[in-house]
């Protein structure tokens, strides 16, 4: 483990002072490797590295600790920071509050939608579900199926033409029948593909949602940071969802995705059952990638 | 012109970003640069350098680039992989690219947990004109498997293809399940499933290969399909599992649509990843 690492490479330091440039380059070393075969993104890895340094750099070895353990909490601290942040809550203001799922094809849209529905209404809340894919085959049955198991209403999409009268027609259905909550499943698409960029911006413009969320699989590797900019200058994200973190994929991409989009992560999806929807925590993931 | 000393390091390094930046993995990207570096004594052009650079990954690649042979019939293709990578989309390609080949294609929702994936496949059925054998959502995949197989050597069928439910690789009651599966269809029809098809994305980092070395522990994998490389992802890790695991790459996704599927070719791969 990395922890161990730092404990073979900094074990001579205590005694001698601050910890030198020396000792550090090495410890660094092994950072930088561990966060690149955890899919952080190389140039995240860069700017990570030399925030590490100079917090380590010249900083006492305190007599409580290890030098190996200081320089580990230094790293797992700077990484939880960087996960971490503003207040991760969903923003729901609005009559009805629309909540918009976004992301790459067979990322966890369909099955999160479900699993939000599920999280609002044992909170409470009243969410109505949109399926407004109608481009997947069985994507709007599947979501259907996924609503009645839990009881949750949906819009019938069936015979709707297009995605943008879908929103339409459950806007006014929503204010109608006094559900508080819309949650809007959208096709999954290339942040490259100018066509359907533009429709979600369309559909952007109808729900006026309160959060946009990039739905975004655990397992991503470099390309986070493109798929995240992409949808993040198309439409704006206001929140991260990551979906199969009860795998074993170290989960690098999540520090790509928050720093692109300078948004935070919000959910963790952790199976494919319906309850299997986590609040996320920033230093859970900084010991997942730090392993 | 010339790539000195100072200049020439910069140029590796910056190959080595490049690789590294497409998912081929800090170690293989570190590794290949490395080879370079001993045998680039000398040479000084910055193009040289990348055409030297293709070649090598040229030369791991090259190795699993073997078309799948359909040499058998009933040809019996078990599609697997965790989850929406693109398995049941690319059973429909498949099953369209067969027909049109003249073979007579028979599908198996073997997925009977996830909602809506029967009615998926059925739709894939209907648009490449061939029946899907399924039962309900809930039951036994092996079950399914077991009359998939049936039907298939009644019916004539030269290529069956079997859904899988997605399934990550650390469950150990699904690898359990899919064992089984596998085991269904061999008893069935001795030597089925022909094909074992781990059906990968492209945009998957690192943890593709622990993927296709827990599947293919499990049930012996034969086959790779790389799908969505119609984005912005290399697939870069397809490298270290064919350096590694040496499995053959017989497909990649590009794209959606029925067509989109190509089989894989090692030098139009490298040309795009560097
Ligand atoms: N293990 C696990 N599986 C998940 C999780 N979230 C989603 N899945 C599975 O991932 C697969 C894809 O999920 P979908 O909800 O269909 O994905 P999608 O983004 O709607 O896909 P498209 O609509 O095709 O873009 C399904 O098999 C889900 O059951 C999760 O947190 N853990
Ligand atoms: N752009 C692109 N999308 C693809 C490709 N292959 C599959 N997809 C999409 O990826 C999503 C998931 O595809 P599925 O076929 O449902 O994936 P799966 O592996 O069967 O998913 P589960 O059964 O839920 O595990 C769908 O939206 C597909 O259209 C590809 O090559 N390119
Ligand atoms: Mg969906
Ligand atoms: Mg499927």
């Amino acid at each position: 483990s990395l922890s161990e690492k730092f404990r073979k490479i900094l074990k001579d330091v205590r005694g001698l002072g601050a910890i030198s440039e020396a000792n550090v380059q090495e410890a660094l070393k092994e950072v930088r490797l561990a966060l690149l075969e955890a899919d952080v993104n190389f140039t995240v890895v860069k700017d990570f590295i030399a925030i590490v340094k100079e917090k380590a750099m010249g900083k006492e070895v305190l007599e409580s600790l290890s030098p190996g353990q200081q320089f580990t909490k230094i790293v797992h601290d700077e990484l939880t920071a960087l996960l971490g942040g503003e207040n991760s809550g969903l923003e729901l203001s609005g009559k009805p509050a629309v909540i918009m799922l976004v992301g790459l094809q067979g990322s966890g849209k369909t099955t999160t939608t479900a699993k939000l529905a599920y999280h609002l209404k044992s909170k409470g809340r009243n969410p109505y579900i949109v399926p407004a894919d109608l481009f997947r085959l069985a994507a709007v049955l599947q979501l259907k199926k996924l609503a009645s198991e839990i009881k949750v209403d949906c819009f019938d999409s069936e015979g709707m033409n297009n995605p943008p009268e879908i929103c339409r027609e459950a806007v006014r259905i929503a204010a109608l029948k006094g559900y508080d909550i819309l949650l809007v499943d959208t096709a999954g698409r290339l942040h490259i593909d100018g066509t359907l960029m533009e429709e979600l911006k369309t559909l952007k413009e109808i729900l006026k949602p309160s959060e946009i969320l990039f739905v975004a699989d655990s397992m991503t590797g470099q390309d986070a940071v493109n798929t995240a900019r992409g949808f993040n200058e198309a439409i704006g994200v206001t929140g991260v969802v990551l979906t199969k973190f009860d795998g074993d994929a170290r989960g690098g991409a999540a520090l790509s995705m928050r720093l692109t989009t300078g948004r935070p992560i919000k959910f963790i999806g952790t199976g494919e059952k319906l309850d299997c929807l986590e609040v996320f925590h920033p230093s859970r993931l900084a010991g997942r990638i730090l392993d | 012109s010339a790539v000195t000393g100072a200049s020439r390091e910069e140029f590796l390094e910056k190959l080595e970003e490049s690789l590294i930046t497409s998912d081929v993995g800090i170690k293989a990207s570190t590794e290949i640069v490395d080879s370079l570096r001993t045998k680039l004594v000398g040479w000084g052009n910055g193009e040289k350098f990348r055409e030297y650079l293709r070649d090598a990954i040229y030369d791991i690649l090259k190795e699993v680039e073997k078309p799948l042979e359909v040499d058998k019939s009933p040809f019996v293709i078990m599609v697997l992989g965790v989850n929406g990578v693109g398995k049941t989309t690319t059973i429909g390609k498949l099953a369209s690219r067969y027909s049109a080949e003249g073979r007579s294609v028979m599908l198996a929702a073997g997925d009977t947990f996830r909602a809506a994936a029967i009615e998926q496949l059925e739709g894939w059925g209907k648009r490449a004109g061939c029946p899907v054998v399924r039962q309900e959502q809930g039951g036994d995949p092996g079950a399914v498997v077991f009359d998939a197989m049936k039907a298939a050597r009644a019916r004539g069928a030269d290529v069956v293809i079997l859904d899988t439910a997605g399934r990550l690789h650390t469950k150990v009651n699904l690898i359990e399940e899919l064992k089984k599966v596998n085991r269904v269809a061999s008893r069935e029809l001795p030597g089925a499933p022909h094909e074992k098809l781990l059906v990968l994305d492209a945009s998957t980092g690192q943890n593709a290969i622990n993927q296709a070395r827990i599947f293919n522990e499990a049930v012996g994998v034969t086959g790779i399909a790389l799908t969505k490389l119609d984005g912005t992802a290399r697939g870069g890790i397809i490298i270290p599992i064919a350096r590694e695991l040496k499995i053959p790459i017989r497909f990649v996704g590009v794209g959606e649509g029925i067509d989109d599927l190509r089989e894989f070719n090692a030098r139009d791969f490298v040309e795009a990843l560097v």
